[in-house]
């Protein structure tokens, strides 16, 4: 493993976003995993549809809350394109699902996995590295007043109630962490993102992590 | 109701300082976690919750490390 890796230093990872007032981040999680991993494979990175996954999700509650497995289960069976953002743009709220035709462009996803990988998170950091931004589910309850630096305290496994994206991890220093982009906008914690202990499962972090093919 | 009144956003504020006091009280070293005031402190850490820890908690299997053999079912 490098000491440091960040899949941002490969230009893969769109902007943080912002869910505004809406309990999607299951969605936001869900497409820039996508997102990333479809620039990965060579195709140009682009901002996909949170609010299609929003919509047409049926078996999540949209802005009410959902899960990042039921969201990839669904983008998996329906081989449903995400099209770009500017063709549904977000509005924080649920709505109607809009269908578009199969030869309208968008992104599909081939498959998925999801692993607990608590205990193990050299080989997370494995699967970082070899499949692209990892979807996970994290106890963010303190995560309220963060502002920066590494978190480490005030927050436990097998609580989870946030789905965030893991981007990349930093070993170089004392304190391992991961970087986890958030999506309540980049004014919030290190521009958008936290910085997790590395080790220790810290928040859940390692508890429910899935990957995208795509 | 959203948007909380002011009264309440108030009252938020001043519980969130509390707790920032308290959450800081754990740094030890420069790069532990720092909290303080935000976009979030004019709520209530259960307004919070609704509005914004929005995923549901999923069951997966543990990862298979390599060289993993399965044990054969002997009595």
């Amino acid at each position: 493993l490098p000491l440091r890796f960040d899949w941002r230093d490969k230009h893969v990872v769109t902007k943080v976003r912002n869910q505004q007032v809406c309990g999607g981040c299951w969605a936001f999680s869900v497409v820039g995993a996508v997102e990333s991993v479809n620039a990965i494979q060579g195709e140009p990175l682009e901002d996909l549809s949170v609010q299609q996954v929003i919509d047409c999700s049926f078996s999540n509650y949209g802005c009410r809350g959902g899960s990042p497995l039921s969201a990839l289960s669904w983008l998996n069976k329906t081989h449903v394109k995400l099209v770009a953002e500017s063709e549904y743009p977000f509005k924080a709220e649920n709505g109607l699902c809009h269908y578009f035709s199969s030869s309208e462009s968008g992104v599909s996803i081939k498959n998925y996995s999801a692993y607990d990988f608590s205990d193990q998170e050299d080989e997370m950091a494995r699967a970082l590295l070899s499949l692209g931004p990892l979807i996970v589910v994290v106890d963010a309850v303190s995560w309220q007043d963060y502002l920066g630096g590494i978190i480490q305290h005030h927050c436990s496994s097998g609580e989870a109630n946030h789905a965030v994206l893991v981007t990349g991890f930093d070993k170089t220093g004392n304190t391992p962490y991961w970087m986890v982009r958030n999506s309540w906008g980049d004014s919030w914690g290190v521009d958008g993102y936290a910085h997790v202990k590395m080790g220790g499962n810290t928040c859940g972090i390692a508890d429910s992590v899935s990957a995208v093919f795509v | 109701t959203w948007p909380p009144s002011r009264e309440r956003g108030a009252a938020a504020f001043r519980e969130s300082l509390n707790r920032h006091r308290y959450l800081n009280s754990f740094r030890h070293e420069n790069s532990t976690a720092f909290y303080g005031i935000n976009q979030f402190s004019y709520l209530f850490p259960e307004e919070f919750k609704a509005l914004y820890l929005g995923s549901k908690t999923f069951r997966s299997p543990r990862y298979p490390t390599k060289g993993q053999t399965s044990i054969l079912n002997v009595s």
